[in-house]
């Protein structure tokens, strides 16, 4: 999936 | 970071700016659903969280904080400053048949059953339909000032931006979120009606009327 470590936008 | 994504921040943040100077400076918050208002402080409660776990950038942080103060500053001045003035009568929707909607949905379909993911989820559900309430009272007044629409056209504009930024990131970083981009796509949507009388009446000096 589109795992990734962070939300990175507010 | 990419521009359509620090426009759409900016455009945000005026969105907000603007909603406060017009409660501010007319001294009242006629036209502006207190609801809406609260959904948008439980969207920023919920997202925001991670300010104190995860530090991405100074400005995601400095952000993040301007945001959740802006709320509280909105909905101490609806709810208590100028309480007299919240039109209780029209700002009527019922915002459980959207919380309750949302808390399910971000327990069914996220990226992953943790607290702070589930919150997170639940967040980007909620923002998509939190202007509900102000375009259901719009409709219900028939009309709105034009600073009001001057601070939904900002705030539409705000997530459409988003779009462009999540169509560049998936090319130039082959990243994308279909949460957020499902979401995104939701709450844009539900502008659209607006845009149309924004741009075909207000821009033209017209009141933002809605045909009867």
């Amino acid at each position: 999936g589109d795992e990734f470590a962070k939300h990175d936008e507010l | 970071m990419n521009i359509f994504r620090l426009a759409g921040d900016l455009s945000h943040l005026l969105a907000i700016i603007i909603l406060l100077l017009k409660i501010w400076k007319t001294r009242s918050c006629a036209g502006i659903s207190g609801k809406s208002q609260v959904l948008f402080a439980i969207v920023y409660l919920t997202r925001y969280l991670d300010l104190f776990t995860t530090y991405i950038s100074l400005y995601n942080s400095i952000m993040k904080i301007v945001f959740i103060a802006a709320s509280g500053a909105t909905l101490y001045l609806m709810y208590v400053k100028f309480k007299a003035t919240y039109d209780h009568n029209h700002d009527s929707f019922r915002i459980e048949f959207l919380l309750i909607p949302c808390v399910i949905l971000a327990l069914i379909i996220n990226h992953d059953f943790t607290v702070m993911e589930i919150l997170w989820t639940f967040s980007i559900y909620l923002e998509s339909v939190a202007i509900l309430p102000q375009l259901f009272l719009v409709s219900k007044t028939g009309e709105a000032e034009s600073i009001t629409s001057h601070y939904l056209f900002a705030l539409g504009s705000y997530r459409a931006l988003y779009l462009l930024n999540w169509i560049y990131r998936y090319m130039a970083e082959s990243h994308y979120d279909l949460i957020a981009i499902f979401a995104g796509v939701v709450q844009t949507i539900l502008y659209c009606d607006f845009f149309y009388l924004y741009i075909t009446k207000v821009l033209k000096g017209k009141k933002l009327q809605l045909p009867a």
